[in-house]
């Protein structure tokens, strides 16, 4: 018997890259 | 002069990609709308941002690209991100997807991010605007 697996889903936030500068001042 | 990319390994590393940028992968948006990866527009991601109470989208663009001296799988990318132009660098894999507004995702080595993550995709090039985050409140 195989169940039926749920698809995982990801938030829309995950996919783009968080770039923060670094803090000089 | 432009460099050539250094020829490649014989062996060929798994993917140690995350599983979101693999064609079909299921990606919600911030109104709750579901959408394949590979289907999703520069406004699917405004929209969200705009909806997003702690996220904002920033456009970084693509100053420089250069081999990683660490690994001939990795690739530096220098950013100029947001209306202050900071300076962000960061080290990806060669196929590690980036999201250019109006374009869809590029990566520094389409070729590959193709071949696996099935994603299509289009050469990452020095002036490419990219979508990137930030926080909406940093104070």
């Amino acid at each position: 018997n195989v169940e039926p697996r749920s698809v995982p889903v990801f938030p829309w936030h995950s996919l783009v890259p968080f770039l923060e500068p670094s803090q000089s001042g | 002069a432009p460099s050539a990319p250094p020829s490649l390994s014989s062996t060929v590393a798994p993917p140690s990609l995350p599983p979101y940028f693999i064609k079909g992968s299921i990606i919600q948006l911030a109104d709750g709308e579901l959408k394949r990866v590979e289907d999703l527009k520069t406004e699917d991601f405004i929209q969200s941002a705009e909806i997003s109470t702690e996220l904002k989208i920033d456009s970084s663009t693509v100053e420089r690209i250069e081999g990683s001296h660490t690994s001939p799988n990795f690739a530096v990318v220098q950013f100029s991100v947001g209306e202050h132009r900071a300076q962000v660098s960061v080290e990806v894999l060669v196929e590690y997807p980036f999201f250019v507004f109006g374009q869809g995702w590029s990566s520094c080595c389409p070729d590959r991010t193709t071949q696996l993550l099935e994603l299509p995709c289009t050469k990452l090039s020095v002036g490419d605007v990219c979508i990137s985050l930030t926080l909406k409140n940093l104070r």
